[in-house]
């Protein structure tokens, strides 16, 4: 409501004033508006003058590099395009960054909370101010390196804003660091994941598959786990829409355009704002029915949650979570965090919305089927042959393929003593051995079935465990440069 | 050393999957010509 009477107002810095008291004396805290990996946002008043602006709360005790990169990137930019900051303060054991606050939350927010994706008009609205935003941040010479639908913010006027650069970095930086950085594996670029240098359209990249995010509601590859995902991006041949005829030519082409795998021939972001799926978009007006809809559910929710709470008589927490499950509107930078989002949200929506239909094991199966069809081409050609000469009999002949398996799994049962015992065999570890695959042979498709269901819980464990023990090793290091930097 | 543990990891897992895969599509393809 402040907003709205306020909508000419735009805080450019916080007074001198205001920076040397308390931030509790110049901001009333309002509500939770998400959290990330290192921190809550809150939205707060400006008492000052009403305004209402985003505070970010960040222990001191998080990554702090990554945070005053994120404070040095946004100070230094000057757009309607890019979100606004405004001061810090320290309090206590937090950090607090004081940021322009975006009604509408982020795109991935949005489409959450009304379970449904955007059409194809809303999407190039909002791909035309974030390609003004990622225009204006190249033009600085900085790369975004984690544009997301997660990442994009929407005031209530329908302006897209790029937010959250905390992995963001300045062209000069230097190949290491670029290389220990990592955005979010599915809106990864091929040249970021191979690590062989890369430069601005590597958002250009990530923009594609956010359009495709925004349509489809999760971006490709969503369903398979990050880390084969962060195999499959470099390798395969750019994504594609898995409906395309849902889609315009021109949409289809434009994504075409980001999902270059050449850098080199990728455009950028001057050359996408000519695009005539970007020519024909449409004002931030367009937005308005689609924000207005998600606030109201997000509001409704809340007054749910609040009405839950009184009934319940809950404690105070309970009501920061209930808000917190309908107002959570991105995962921070950090990799795990980013990746766990994208998760939830897929399974969330695949449960629910309509455009979500791909299982990834159905779908890995049918693109094997297809392929084994292609291969049996001259298969077939040779049994239809020997059929024919054996139609006479009216006893078809069973194909070579048929013989061929029969006689493997004959061997495969000696082998095993008739494959019970393969089977416990395989039972008692986590993963055969390279080429250690017979019991595969003996297997029923059930088994089978059973088994590719569970392998990414299993690799997922044992990644979990390779990780601890990794932290394990890495924590005494980690330890003594601490006690070395409190000694300093 | 984590990250050539972890795609050793991947990769190892993306092998057995396509035994596992290429397996059940065989056998679905018997299963088709016995039917």
């Amino acid at each position: 409501v402040q907003m709205r009477n306020n909508p000419r107002r735009q805080l450019k810095k916080l007074s001198e004033d205001s920076l040397t008291k308390q931030p509790e004396e110049v901001f009333d805290v309002l509500e939770k508006l998400g959290e990330g990996s290192y921190g809550c946002v809150f939205k707060a008043n400006y008492k000052e003058t009403g305004e209402i602006v985003a505070i970010k709360q960040v222990p001191v005790e998080s990554d702090l590099q990554e945070i005053i990169k994120e404070i040095s990137i946004m100070q230094q930019c000057n757009s309607p395009h890019v979100v606004r900051y405004y001061g810090s303060y320290f309090k206590n054991s937090d950090l607090w960054i004081v940021m322009e606050y975006c009604g509408a939350g982020s795109v991935s927010d949005i489409i959450r909370i009304r379970n449904k994706t955007l059409s194809e008009e809303e999407i190039a609205t909002v791909v035309h101010s974030t390609l003004k935003g990622l225009e204006y941040l190249h033009f600085m010479r900085k790369i975004h390196r984690d544009i997301k639908a997660g990442n994009i913010l929407l005031n209530a006027e329908g302006q897209a804003k790029l937010a959250d650069f905390g992995v963001a970095g300045q062209l000069t930086d230097t190949m290491a660091k670029r290389n220990t950085v990592i955005g979010t594996p599915f809106w990864m670029a091929p040249e970021v994941i191979q690590e062989i240098g890369y430069n601005c359209v590597a958002d250009i990249w990530s923009l594609g598959i956010t359009a495709i995010e925004m349509a489809e509601g999760k971006p490709p590859y969503a369903d398979i786990h990050p880390m084969r995902a962060i195999f499959m991006i470099p390798t395969n041949p750019p994504p594609t829409f898995r409906n395309p005829d849902l889609w315009s030519e021109n949409f289809r082409d434009f994504v075409s355009q980001c999902l270059v795998k050449n850098p080199e021939n990728r455009a950028t972001a001057t050359q996408l704002l000519q695009h005539p799926f970007i020519k024909s978009a449409k004002p931030n007006s367009v937005l308005k029915s689609m924000i207005t809809d998600a606030m109201e559910i997000k509001l409704k929710k809340q007054e749910e949650a609040l009405q839950r709470e009184q009934e319940a008589e809950d404690e105070d927490n309970s009501d920061e979570d209930e808000v917190d499950q309908g107002t959570m509107v991105r995962a921070g930078t950090g990799d795990s965090g980013t990746i766990r989002a994208a998760g939830s949200l897929a399974r969330s929506l695949s449960d629910t919305c309509r455009t979500m239909i791909e299982h990834e094991d159905t779908g890995t199966m049918q693109s094997q089927l297809g392929t084994m069809v292609i291969n049996s081409d001259e298969e077939d050609e040779e049994e239809c042959g020997t059929m024919k000469r054996r139609d006479e009999t009216m006893q078809p002949v069973k194909p070579s393929f048929l013989e061929y398996f029969e006689q493997k799994e004959k061997e495969a049962n000696i082998q095993n003593d008739g494959g019970r015992k393969g089977e416990n065999h395989a039972d008692n570890r986590k993963l055969p051995l390279d080429g250690d695959l017979e019991g595969v042979m003996t297997w029923s498709v059930e088994e089978l079935r059973k088994r590719l269901a569970s392998l990414d819980p299993q690799m997922e464990q044992e990644i979990e465990e390779i990780r601890q023990r990794y932290q394990a090793k890495r924590q005494p290091i980690l330890d003594a440069i601490q006690a070395k930097k409190r000694l300093q | 050393l984590f990250m050539k543990e972890l795609e050793h990891i991947v990769k190892s897992y993306e092998a057995y999957r396509r035994a596992l895969l290429s397996e059940a599509d065989a056998r679905s393809q018997r299963q088709q010509w016995y039917s």
